[in-house]
């Protein structure tokens, strides 16, 4: 019969795209923000 | 209705390669920059604590909704990452803001009691990383050249 | 081989050299001050006077940070995060000077550029596949990983002159990625299927390039990772890693029936010609995808007229070259002769064993019965357009008469296979699901022979039973042959072969009804 696709870990009725969150093919759940990389102004580099 | 066909053996090299491959994983980090501060320590939780990530977590919106401490653990512990711009943005909604040269956030504790084009100067609160904690600061010029 | 005497010692102490730099926090934004002063010393050492040595740089700098991550690895007692610090504090580093040296050299020459990366993912690639050869079960993925996705999303940052290359860009790396796909090394395969699905990856690939431009090479990663899976799920060989790989494969599946249902839609056939007949819910999962400006009708409208439907005569856009499928090509004349004039008489009788001249060994040839079906529904539909597609116009044709050739002289395997082929046509309103879904119950009415009749049933059948989701032409088509009494459905013996297939076909009616 399959799997049920929705217990995937991912949210199949977001209205957003789901790519830009996707973690990993073998993530049980999407990316949190500060999985993200992100290209923040230099400035906020202060470590 | 087709019944199995003897895998090649080609196919049964590709398969014992997937079985060996598979006991060394990718991690969620190999893909990320290196996190100095919060490096990904995966470690095993009680099943009731939450795990999946919940819906809208990456709005300003929810950000806004932290108390300022989280935003500015936030802002200096995920250097670099969605998290870190999202918490600025926060910050800035809430009229602070950074001092690229400090590399502080201030906010105007009153109106300056001076503003020119190139400064301001007045009572400020600001947030100091080093001692963690907010301090005002009273006199203190702000050179618009510093601002973000 | 022939490496210049010294050169592997001054690789070594460069490469060190930049590591350094690279970490010092006099390397400046983007590390861009110490590239300055690092590409110095390269001149002095001489690294950048030919091309043969630079690429000699690059292999020996490729093999010395694997080296390291080897040797971190098998470092007794360090945690999973203490490894990886220690490995990403070198590959970083020489990720950021490839970077560098692909951004800055030629100037403003693009050609220079992109020669360069090509000439460098090529070499990495070339150093994984020997060593994934040499180790076999003690290949390590991790450099190769880290390297291949910090450089795609170094080189992927918002800055002009990047931005003028990125297509380019976003080749060399689908190219590299095709040339390490998981058949060529299974031992990178998990590592490959995180490189082509990471958000950078798609976002790039999928959404940002302009006019679908990166579309045919994403499809083609796809068509690379579905031929891995293809032999194991075959035989429902559902070994941990390859169930692994199989989720793994559903998520990314999941992500583009969200995001890029066009995609999926323009692409159904290239997909559906390398996945197993027998995975059902991967291919309807496929299948169920449709434009994200249209709204489907819901299949179990009471009295649903599917020929009224605005896009129901509308053809869908097939980005495969189906005609260059059907060879021979003197099979492929006789094919269009007897279309147009039902001559040679003897195409019929010749059919079936043109269709078993297989030379991969097995019994058919799958990908031929697929492109025959689809290139045949597609001559007919044209001349139907003024009558209209409809049970009682599409027969008598030429068309039709292969159909019910196939139909009545295929064996059990054949048969299964050319049915499938015309549901794997099953999808969203368009003309070809309306031509496929009238032909399968052409062939369930005209039947001779009960048979038939119950595997155009099982063909239907086991894409429904299957979990979500289904494709809408195929709802459709399962709703008219279980509701239109012309087809006598309930009275086939067949239904109730047992008492849980009588239960099944009980249950799966209610739900239409």
């Amino acid at each position: 019969p399959g799997i049920d696709l929705t217990t995937l870990g991912l949210n199949l009725n977001s209205p957003e795209n789901l790519y830009s969150m996707f973690q990993s093919p073998f993530a049980e759940s999407a990316c949190r923000p500060q999985d993200i990389d992100y290209h923040v102004p230099a400035e906020y580099l202060t470590n | 209705p087709l019944g199995p066909i003897q895998l090649t053996k080609d196919q049964h090299y590709q398969l014992s390669n997937l079985e060996a491959a598979y006991h060394h994983l990718p991690h969620p980090s190999d893909s990320e920059r290196m996190r100095h501060f919060l490096p990904r320590n995966p470690c095993p939780t009680p099943t009731y604590y939450p795990s999946a990530t919940f819906p809208h977590a990456d709005t300003v919106e929810l950000y806004q909704r932290c108390s300022t401490e989280t935003l500015f653990f936030i802002f200096y512990y995920m250097e670099g990452t969605k998290a870190q711009y999202l918490a600025a943005k926060a910050l800035k909604k809430q009229s602070w803001r950074f001092h690229t040269k400090y590399m502080m956030w201030f906010q105007r504790h009153e109106e300056p009691k001076q503003i020119t084009e190139e400064y301001e100067q007045g009572t400020y609160i600001y947030f100091d990383y080093e001692k963690w904690g907010q301090k005002k600061k009273e006199g203190f010029t702000f050179e618009y050249r510093y601002l973000e | 081989f022939d490496d210049p005497a010294g050169l592997h010692e001054k690789t070594e102490f460069l490469l060190r050299e930049w590591v350094n730099m690279y970490h010092s926090p006099q390397a400046g934004r983007d590390s861009f001050k110490a590239f300055n002063a690092f590409v110095q010393q390269m001149h002095t050492q001489g690294i950048l006077k030919t091309d043969d040595l630079i690429t000699r740089f690059f292999r020996l700098c490729t093999e010395m940070c694997v080296d390291l991550c080897y040797r971190a690895l098998s470092e007794a007692g360090q945690s999973q995060t203490m490894i990886r610090a220690k490995c990403f504090h070198t590959l970083d580093a020489f990720v950021r000077l490839i970077a560098l040296l692909v951004k800055h050299s030629g100037d403003t020459n693009t050609v220079t550029k992109i020669n360069l990366l090509n000439k460098v993912l090529g070499i990495m690639a070339g150093v994984l596949l020997q060593d994934h050869e040499v180790r076999f079960a003690e290949f390590q993925q991790l450099p190769y990983h880290r390297i291949f996705i910090m450089l795609f999303i170094e080189l992927n940052a918002p800055e002009p002159i990047l931005e003028a290359i990125n297509f380019e860009v976003l080749t060399a790396f689908c190219h590299v990625f095709h040339i390490l796909r998981p058949a060529k090394a299974p031992g990178f395969a998990y590592a490959w299927l995180e490189l082509i699905s990471h958000r950078v990856f798609i976002g790039r690939l999928l959404a940002l390039t302009p006019n679908q431009r990166g579309w045919g090479f994403y499809a083609q990663l796809l068509v690379d990772l579905f031929k891995i899976l293809a032999p194991f799920l075959r035989n429902a060989d559902m070994t941990k890693p390859v169930q692994l790989l199989y989720k793994g494969t559903l998520r990314v599946l999941l992500v583009l029936l969200h995001d890029f249902p066009e995609f999926l839609c323009d692409y159904h056939y290239a997909f559906c010609d390398v996945i197993p007949p027998n995975c059902i819910q991967m291919r309807n999962l496929i299948l169920s995808a449709f434009p994200r400006t249209m709204r489907l009708p819901d299949p179990f409208t009471v009295n649903l007229v599917v020929e009224h439907l605005p896009d129901i005569n509308k053809a869908p856009r097939i980005l495969t070259n189906i005609v260059s499928l059907i060879q021979p090509a003197s099979f492929k004349k006789d094919l269009d002769s007897y279309l147009k004039s039902r001559a040679p008489i003897t195409f019929l009788s010749e059919l079936k064993s043109n269709l078993q001249a297989n030379p991969q060994g097995s019994r058919y040839d799958i990908p031929l019965i697929n492109a025959l079906v689809l290139y045949v529904g597609t001559q007919a539909i044209p001349l139907l357009q003024t009558k209209g597609v409809s049970m009682s116009t599409i027969a008598p044709s030429s068309h039709m008469d292969i159909f019910e050739n196939l139909a009545v002289n295929l064996d059990t395997e054949g048969r299964y296979l050319f049915l499938t082929a015309i549901a794997n046509q099953l999808r969203y309103p368009n003309s070809h699901t309306h031509y496929f879904s009238c032909a399968l119950l052409y062939l369930f009415r005209q039947a001779n022979d009960q048979t038939i009749q119950e595997l155009i049933t099982r063909v239907l059948l086991e894409r429904l039973i299957v979990n979500r989701p289904h494709p809408w032409g195929l709802l459709i088509t399962f709703i008219e042959l279980i509701k239109n009494q012309n087809f006598k459905f309930w009275d086939h013996e067949f239904v109730r072969c047992a008492p849980e297939i009588e239960k099944l076909f009980e249950n799966v009616a209610r739900s239409c009804y």
